[in-house]
């Protein structure tokens, strides 16, 4: 699964 | 998470604690725009959607429920807190922010990482939040002289930003894959429209004088 774009920043 | 960036979250999280300081120490917000609070409250509100449905870390999920409780605190506050409102400027706070929150959203539904909704929301956060502090830099001109706690407060704020700057270079070192164009190029924005105030308030620092923005 490719790894979503998450925001991993605030 | 990289040095920078936790500098750059502490910087932010101080800036916030100096704001509250003033308004609980002195019942004042005299200084402070309620229209930067109100922005930055919708900012946190739209850019923190994933609370409960990402979880990243600790840290990341009360970092989140601090940054969106203060500003909601700070607004309600300034609206409804007896003493605190009084000494709201009120004919001074005149910026027409609606016209920051419409561009802000109109840039998010041409420009962002993925057309859903989550991300066309965060993109409108990270857009709003470059400008949302314009009401308040436009009150500081306005209001001539800068008491000191709203100084250092707008100063941190501007501070975390170019912080989060040197985030962004170490992270594209360490990985060039990892591009954050939106967030880049929207925190420089961000951090540039400090640069004046940045230049008097070194000024001042310097001649160990009261903060002055010309009018």
């Amino acid at each position: 699964r490719v790894e979503q774009a998450m925001h991993d920043e605030l | 998470m990289n040095i920078f960036r936790f500098l750059g979250d502490m910087t932010h999280l101080i800036s916030i604690l100096i704001l509250l300081l003033k308004i609980y120490a002195t019942k004042s917000c005299s200084g402070i725009s309620l229209k930067t609070q109100e922005l930055y409250a919708l900012v946190f509100l739209t850019r923190y959607l994933d609370l409960f449905t990402d979880f990243i870390s600790v840290y990341n999920t009360v970092m989140k429920l601090v940054f969106i409780a203060s500003s909601l605190a700070i607004v309600w506050c300034m609206r409804n807190h007896p003493l605190v409102r009084r000494s709201y400027d009120k004919q001074l706070d005149t910026f027409r922010h609606y016209f920051l929150l419409l561009a802000s959203f109109l840039l998010a539904l041409l420009l962002h990482e993925k057309f859903a909704f989550q991300e066309v929301l965060w993109a409108f956060s990270i857009y709003l939040e470059a400008v949302a502090i314009l009401p308040q830099l436009v009150l500081l001109q306005r209001s001539g002289n800068v008491d000191n706690l709203t100084g250092q407060y707008v100063f941190f704020l501007g501070a975390y930003r170019a912080l989060y700057i040197f985030n962004w270079i170490y992270r594209y070192f360490i990985d060039p894959h990892f591009t954050r164009w939106i967030a880049c190029v929207s925190g420089l924005v961000q951090t540039a429209l400090y640069a004046d105030f940045f230049y008097y308030y070194f000024i001042s620092w310097k001649n160990n004088a009261k903060l002055q923005l010309p009018a």
